[in-house]
Order: structure tokens, then C-alpha cells, then sequence
């Protein structure tokens, strides 16, 4: 079991295998930038960092700065939902019947 | 090279999991079954306690939608739309790696599945700590309606997570997201609808008077909070678990008579009718003659038929006005006869303003809205809203107890939604 001594487990010890890896400089800022759709392919790569990181404060409600500052750092290692900010698909599909498939989701069916 | 070799990848992972949002990109039937799939139970609760979040976290979104959710753990798997599971790390057969604790707790796929990362420490609603396993699943299953994130303060949409509030419901701006996904609001008809009179006494004596407003569909209702336009957090409620002693499957009327001298409350329902005792939350079961309820009502009201569609009083002749069908039938509680130059055609008593918008009889509902101060006749998804005196005054040209020209009622009276049957109970 993970290790714990609250009635509550709340100081439940969790092992570093097991947690997130921290968010500490730009280069995997920018991995976050770019999973949650922050950062597409197609920009100039000498542009996209100081503007992505401008939109994602402005999102998040910080100091719009476009540096890779410590509220920003900060705001990224929060807890958040897997699911893309930003759309990048400029053609969806029109799905008309509910989506029939196992875990490994691709195109919805029509 | 390598920073565009990156993010290429990125991208054409994304392409298979991004969710997108459109105002027709949304589930085409109005009932969805869900299932918590066997494999995929989380660590941290009990099975019971996974299952009871989820049935509250879905019937929170069908409160606030023309979607009905029911949980299915019978069908074969490829028939369940919507599978929830929990994994760590590579699971469930996704793409989608999970990071351990921190950071993404959960993702979700657009009309697909939900998978929560049980490396985080989920807790249940009564929990002030940890992760609310509720406020995530509320979340999720917004995407796979069709929702994207909300950067707005307040909703449910937000992308990060905002720790335990004392409770957390769907605002004003979340639930037109959802409706208007899916075809706007939740239309439907009602049994009855009524402003319920409360009489309260102030620590100095002085007797307060209050009203709620309730709507009847069938065997259950709706409180409706005008001041806030939405009904009561976690409504409809079964008839029974509310009113004692009427019958479970609805009413067709109510009728609340106040005068000086005489204070009733009756619900009707076919041939019979009841008087109401609100000191002690039931119908009565005798009234003052010994006679015991329910009652015909050709002997309580003599010269009305029945059953009736709806009736309502009128304070302001001490007639209680009964409608069926095309008729409308006023009843004298002074003299307890029919009043005379009775039954009248609907068109005679209530004139339309309007050439041809008219309900034409039947209607479901009279109802006598102090919010309002006006009479209103529902029928189906619309009303009329019948003109009042001081509205005469200034345009005197109006017919006399006129109907104004139809509204919707779901744009009168937000957010009255069914949930599934089964999750009437949670």
C-alpha cells in the first residue's frame, strides 16, 4: 500500500515514480504548451513562445508577461483536466449517432 | 528540427483526441447510458461510493438539459455510451498516458469515454480535502456533451482544478452552453402549476406571508425560484416525498381559495378531489361534515364536471374558474353553486388578443403567479398570459381578461428539466 498514518490518508506518501513530473523550465513548458494546444506546428518557432505563454496567462487569469515566470510555473503544475485547451482539427466532423468503440478513441463514427 | 519534430508528433496525437466544439457536435438521442467499467474501478472509495458520484454528477447535467442519463450495467458493452475508469500511467487501453499524481487527473473524448487518473487522491463530496472526484466527473462528462474548457470565473468548464467550495452547481452561463448544444432549453407539459401560500409569525408576533412557486409533471415536481430563474438545486422531487396523500402519478388541478372568511386548499385529479392540510403536511382525511377523502368532485362542487383540465381562484369575484375542454365553468364558493350564465366558451371568457393565437381549450394549466401578478394559461410548451386591470387602464382597447399572444415557457420559466426515472432516487 502507499504509506500513510492520517485516519484520513492524508498524508498519504506518494512514491516519485508515481508523481507528475514537476514543470521547473521552459523547455517542458513548452511540452505543456504545446499538449494543450497552446503552441501550433505551423508558427515561427522564434515568435511562439513569448505569445503562447502571453495567451496562456491571460487564460489563467496572471500577469500577462510572456515569461516563463514563477506564477506561471506555478499555475502549470496545478492540477487540470487531459483535455486540450485549443482545437486544432479546422474541419470537424458532423457526428450523427453516438460513439460506439473501446478505450483507443479515433475518428467518431458517422 | 527537434522543437518541430515535437511538436508534429504532438499534433497528430492530438488530432485523435481533441475535442471539438459546434452547435450540432452532440449525442443525437436524449437518453444516455453510462456504465463504471469493472476494470477500471478506482482504489480510493468504494465501488458504492464511485457509482453514487457518477449517478449525481450525471443527473446534475440532466437537471440543466433535455438529457436523461440512466446507468446501465446490464447491456453489452458496445451498447453503453459513455464508460468511466479509473488508471494509472499506460490504462484502459488509451493513448493518452497519465502523469501520476499532479497536474492531469482527468481526460475525456468527445461523445466517448471518461478516465480518471487514480494516482490523484479523489474524495467524495462530504471531503474537504483532496480532489472532488464529483466536480471532476461533472467536468468530463461536459466534454463528452460537447463542451470545450471556460476560461469563465465560476464555471464548471474552468481547466483547472479550483480546490472544494461548500458546493458547486451549474451557473446561468453553463447550462445555455449545454442547452444550446442541445436544442435549447427542456420543454415539456405540466400537470399543474401553483404559488403555494406560506404563513410565517415574526418573533414580534406579526404574521408573514410567503409563497413558492411549484410546477407538476406527472408524479413529480419542481420548486421554482423566480428570483434566482431556475428551479431548486437537485429537483424534481417525487410527488409523494413532498405532498402526502395525493395521488403519486400527478394531479390535473390545484386550487388554492383565500378569502376572509374561507381558506382551502384543494388538488383534483379525475372524478375525485382532496383538501390539503398544510399545518401538518397532508391531505385531510375527514372534512368538517365527517365526509372522507378523496371526494367526487360533482358533490364538493356542484354543477362541474370532471374530470377537468385546471381551475384557479379568483380572488377577486371569490369564483374559482374550472376549465374542460372548451368550457369554462365559474364557481361561486359563497353560494357553492355554479355562477350563472355558466359554462362559457374559453374564447367568450378569455378573448384573444390576437386574432387566432388562442389555446382553443384543453389546457393544462391556470396559474396565478404573485411574482407575476398575473393569471397565465399553459398548454403544451406555451402560454398566455390573460391581461390584467391595471393593464386595461392604460390601454383600455384590450378585451377584458384578454390572452396575450403566446410565449414559450421554457422562456418564462428557465431550466425545468426531467432526469431519468431511476435516478429520482440517488
Amino acid at each position: 500500500e502507499k504509506l500513510f498514518h492520517n485516519r484520513d490518508h492524508s498524508d498519504m506518501q506518494i512514491p516519485t515514480s508515481h508523481q507528475a513530473p514537476v514543470i521547473t523550465d521552459e523547455y517542458e513548458a513548452e511540452l505543456f504548451l504545446s499538449r494543450y494546444g497552446f503552441i501550433k506546428p505551423t508558427q515561427r518557432e522564434e515568435i511562439q513562445m513569448k505569445q503562447t505563454l502571453k495567451e496562456f496567462q491571460m487564460v489563467s487569469g496572471l500577469p500577462v508577461t510572456g515569461v516563463f515566470d514563477d506564477a506561471t510555473k506555478d499555475a502549470m503544475n496545478k492540477p487540470r483536466c487531459g483535455v486540450p485547451d485549443k482545437e486544432t482539427d479546422p474541419n470537424p466532423h458532423v457526428v450523427t449517432e453516438s460513439h460506439i468503440g473501446g478505450s483507443d478513441q479515433s475518428q467518431p463514427l458517422q | 528540427n527537434r522543437r518541430r519534430h515535437l511538436a508534429d508528433l504532438v499534433s497528430k496525437k492530438r488530432q485523435k483526441r481533441d475535442l471539438t466544439e459546434s452547435g450540432y457536435m452532440a449525442f443525437s438521442k436524449d437518453v444516455l447510458r453510462w456504465r463504471l467499467i469493472g476494470e477500471g474501478y478506482s482504489s480510493q472509495l468504494t465501488v458504492d461510493e464511485q457509482r453514487y458520484i457518477f449517478r449525481l454528477a450525471f443527473r446534475m447535467w440532466s437537471e440543466v438539459s433535455p438529457l436523461e442519463f440512466v446507468e446501465d450495467t446490464w447491456s453489452p458493452l458496445e451498447d453503453v455510451d459513455i464508460k468511466l475508469g479509473f488508471g494509472t500511467g499506460r490504462h484502459l487501453g488509451c493513448n493518452q498516458k497519465f502523469d501520476g499524481t499532479g497536474q492531469e487527473f482527468a481526460h475525456a473524448w468527445f461523445l466517448g469515454d471518461i478516465h480518471f487518473d487514480d494516482d490523484e487522491h479523489f474524495t467524495g463530496p462530504s471531503s474537504h480535502t483532496g480532489i472532488s472526484l464529483l466536480k471532476v466527473a461533472v467536468h468530463e462528462i461536459g466534454h463528452v456533451l460537447g463542451l470545450p474548457h471556460i476560461y469563465r470565473p465560476g464555471s464548471i468548464m474552468q481547466p483547472s482544478y479550483l480546490p472544494h467550495e461548500s458546493s458547486f452547481e451549474m451557473d446561468w452561463m453553463d447550462r445555455k452552453a449545454i442547452q444550446h448544444l442541445y436544442a435549447g432549453g427542456c420543454k415539456g407539459r405540466f400537470s399543474t402549476v401553483f404559488d403555494w401560500i406560506r404563513k410565517e409569525k415574526t418573533p414580534y408576533g406579526d404574521v408573514k406571508i410567503r409563497f413558492n412557486t411549484y410546477f407538476m409533471r406527472d408524479g413529480w415536481y419542481w420548486l421554482y425560484e423566480n428570483r434566482n430563474n431556475r428551479t431548486r438545486y437537485g429537483d424534481p422531487v417525487a410527488l409523494q416525498i413532498g405532498w402526502h396523500g395525493i395521488p403519486s402519478d400527478g394531479v390535473d388541478a390545484y386550487v388554492h381559495v383565500w378569502s376572509r372568511r374561507r381558506e382551502a386548499v384543494y388538488f383534483f385529479k379525475g372524478l375525485q378531489f382532496w383538501r390539503y392540510d398544510s399545518e401538518n403536511d397532508r391531505v385531510f382525511r375527514h372534512d368538517s361534515e365527517g365526509r372522507r377523502y378523496p371526494r367526487l368532485i360533482s358533490e364538493g362542487f356542484p354543477g362541474i364536471p370532471s374530470p377537468i383540465d385546471s381551475a384557479f381562484y379568483d380572488r377577486r369575484d371569490s369564483h374559482i374558474y374550472f376549465f374542460r375542454r372548451a368550457q369554462v365553468y365559474a364557481f361561486s364558493v359563497e353560494t357553492n353553486s355554479l355562477a350563472s350564465g355558466f359554462p362559457k366558451h374559453i374564447r367568450d371568457v378569455f378573448p384573444p388578443v390576437e386574432s387566432g393565437d388562442h389555446p382553443d381549450g384543453s389546457i393544462d394549466a391556470a396559474y396565478f403567479s404573485y411574482s407575476h401578478n398575473a393569471l397565465f394559461l399553459l398548454k403544451g410548451t406555451r402560454f398566455w398570459r390573460v391581461v390584467g386591470s391595471r393593464e386595461r387602464w392604460r390601454r383600455p382597447f384590450l378585451p377584458r381578461n384578454g390572452l396575450m399572444p403566446h410565449k414559450e415557457v421554457d422562456q418564462q420559466w428557465f431550466d425545468i428539466c426531467d432526469v431519468h426515472p431511476t435516478s429520482l432516487k440517488l
